[in-house]
């Protein structure tokens, strides 16, 4: 899924 | 997780560490911006909204809600509680009105997303948060040049702030050659390497003061 891109860092 | 985005949340983790001992030990906030902190703290709260909807890991949530609870101590602290309060000048802590970052950021925002097909609030308000921290450490690097002869602590301060940029994009470098699925963003690789460029100058004064064991004293 595209909005998931580098979301995981903060 | 790899070592270089490990080192960088621990770089940011000690900056602000070294802000709250700096406000601490000389009891007052000459030479750090408010503005910067308000700045850095709505960026935290529109790009940490994704607590409610996802879960990465332990070390995520708890990394996000230490950062907006650390962030607004600090605020807290120099608008409200004394000696900080009367000690503060906001007429040294002038560059830069926060709607005048906020605008500019929200527009891009809006029309990134736009262009991009994503248009839910979390999103918007992501994109949002990835330009406005670019600009969040200017009020700041002001305050620094206004007072030229930087203080310690503070020096400090700023320094591993701008590490912790400098080590995200090595993290990004790292990304990009080991996970397979990983997805670019240039909006963030642009934003990061504003942000980090931004520092480039301060860094340069920081290493040769240190390195001559000098006072770290910016020129005019």
């Amino acid at each position: 899924k595209v909005t998931e891109e580098m979301k995981d860092e903060l | 997780m790899n070592i270089f985005r490990f080192a960088g949340d621990m770089s940011h983790v000690v900056s602000i560490l070294v802000l709250l001992l700096r406000l601490r030990s000389s009891k007052s906030a000459v030479g750090i911006s408010l503005k910067t902190q308000e700045l850095f703290l709505i960026v935290f709260v529109t790009r940490y909204l994704d607590l409610f909807t996802t879960f990465y890991s332990l070390y995520n949530s708890f990394m996000k809600v230490a950062y907006i609870a650390s962030t607004t101590y600090i605020i807290w602290m120099i608008r409200f509680q004394e000696p900080y309060k009367s000690k503060y000048d906001a007429s040294q802590d002038s560059f830069l009105h926060i709607k005048f970052a906020v605008a500019p950021c929200a527009g891009l925002a809006l029309f990134a997303c736009l262009v991009k097909g994503e248009l839910s609030p979390i999103d918007i308000l992501w994109t949002f948060s990835i330009f406005l921290e670019a600009l969040a450490i200017v009020p700041q690097l002001f305050v620094l040049q206004r007072y030229r002869e930087v203080e310690n602590l503070t020096g400090h301060y700023v320094f591993f702030l701008g590490a912790y940029r400098g080590l995200y994009i090595l993290n990004w470098v790292y990304r990009s050659y080991y996970e397979q699925f990983y997805r670019h963003n240039w909006l963030v690789y642009v934003s990061g390497a504003v942000q980090t460029a931004l520092y480039v100058d301060f860094f340069y004064y920081y290493v040769v003061s240190k390195y001559y064991g000098g006072k770290l004293t910016l020129p005019t």
